[in-house]
């Protein structure tokens, strides 16, 4: 049997290769880690979550979600580093121990598996999905402009060939589906991270209007913590604020949704880096990038932890 | 497989707002085949394109007619990827 400890965390990895690893993760922490599936991709594969949980029922939850844009590697790289990570720390880490002591964390490694597969087999570029509509001349939905939260207005597109097409109708992508049924029906998670890259930003809500979100001050000091936190590592300069005054214009959007959905603390992130490799991160800085962004995600978890509504 | 020889990403400065929409007629041009990597967004923040080789002359003529100012931030998109293949297959190796 393989360990996880001798995975190669430096180092991109297949689909196969990460779920494979992802049972060696939950049989060598039964009692902490368990695998669960919400749900199967357009083309069938399994949607696989981790949770770690050290018991209870339906404890509240904080969700990270790793790689919905295809090509993003490094947050697929982060996400199993990260797993990692909450594993060996519960027990050793006295925040992490209190955090999972009150808390479960849901973790979906590969949020977009038919894309990711795509860009391992066929176009390492690829962002999308893989799902096909009638009288659709392009293949594939931006599963990050899918989410009922101003769906199809400014700031995605209506075009199938464009790299933000909105798709059909809300919610028609199964990988954006599983997610908004698996949150409503938990119906206790109080915070929702999700993980892009690249352009080095920490965002909450809103992307599809101006208006400001009611908890504006609150995300606003968290992000600032959790950026300060992540630069003490190896200085790697963060932006946070709304996506909308951050980046640009954005419907549809995943956080946007939940945090409409009443899950106040909602953030996505934009990992490294400025700007010499754009989605082509070398994987010698996948340690680096993950131990930085592990930091931020503390400190927003810890927040979670310690300000429970 | 889809390769990438001689594609570059081009790091992009628009100036002013004018600059942002030329950016954005860009985009639509969809025998130009330019891939967003960081969008247009306001004057002063970079925009990242992914050009591919054969329509690379048309865009460089684009930006320059415009005064754009732009550095290569990739030189050769299927170098860097021929380098990812080969290091995940070194560390698959051992």
């Amino acid at each position: 049997k393989r360990s996880s400890r001798t995975f190669d965390f430096a180092s991109y990895h297949t689909i196969d290769e990460i779920y494979d690893w992802m049972d060696v993760l939950v049989e060598d922490h039964p009692s902490l880690v368990s695998k669960i599936q919400i749900g199967q991709s357009y083309e069938n594969r399994p949607l696989y979550v981790l949770k770690f949980s050290t018991g209870g029922r339906n404890r509240p939850a904080i969700w990270l979600d790793t790689g919905i844009h295809a090509r993003e590697w490094i947050t697929h790289a982060t996400g199993v580093w990260t797993a990692n990570k909450i594993a060996s720390e519960y027990g050793q880490d006295p925040s992490v121990t209190a955090i999972l002591d009150s808390m479960d964390i849901f973790l979906e490694i590969v949020t977009n598996p038919d894309g990711f597969a795509f860009t391992h087999s066929s176009n390492r570029l690829w962002r999308k999905t893989r799902s096909k509509y009638s009288g659709n001349l392009c293949v594939g939905v931006d599963p990050n402009r899918n989410w009922d939260a101003g769906f199809g207005e400014a700031g995605a597109s209506s075009s199938s060939c464009s790299e933000t097409y909105h798709g059909p109708y809300a919610n028609s992508e199964p990988e954006v589906k599983s997610i908004v049924d698996f949150v409503q029906s938990h119906g206790n998670i109080k915070a929702f991270v999700s993980i892009h890259s690249y352009s080095q930003l920490l965002l909450y809500p809103y992307g599809y209007t101006y208006t400001a979100v009611p908890d504006q001050q609150e995300l606003h000091e968290v992000s600032a913590k959790a950026v300060a936190a992540l630069s003490s590592l190896y200085g790697t300069q963060y932006k946070y604020g709304s996506i909308i005054t951050t980046i640009y214009r954005a419907s549809g959007g995943t956080i946007d949704w939940t945090y409409n959905q009443g899950i106040k603390y909602s953030f996505t992130f934009e990992l490294r880096d400025t700007g010499r490799y754009g989605f082509l991160l070398p994987a010698k800085q996948i340690v680096p990038t993950a131990e930085e962004t592990w930091l931020a995600l503390k400190v927003i978890m810890e927040h979670a932890r310690d300000n429970l509504y | 497989q889809q390769l990438f020889v001689g594609d570059q990403v081009l790091r992009v400065s628009a100036r002013n707002e004018e600059q942002i929409s030329l950016l954005g007629v860009l985009g639509e041009q969809e025998e130009l085949q330019v891939d967003f990597w960081r969008h247009p967004n306001s004057p002063g923040h970079p925009v990242d394109l992914r050009v591919p080789f054969l329509t690379l002359q048309g865009v460089k003529k684009f930006l320059d007619f415009h005064n754009f100012s732009y550095s290569i931030m990739i030189e050769d998109v299927q170098e860097l990827l021929d380098e990812e293949k080969e290091s995940m297959r070194r560390s698959r190796r051992i």
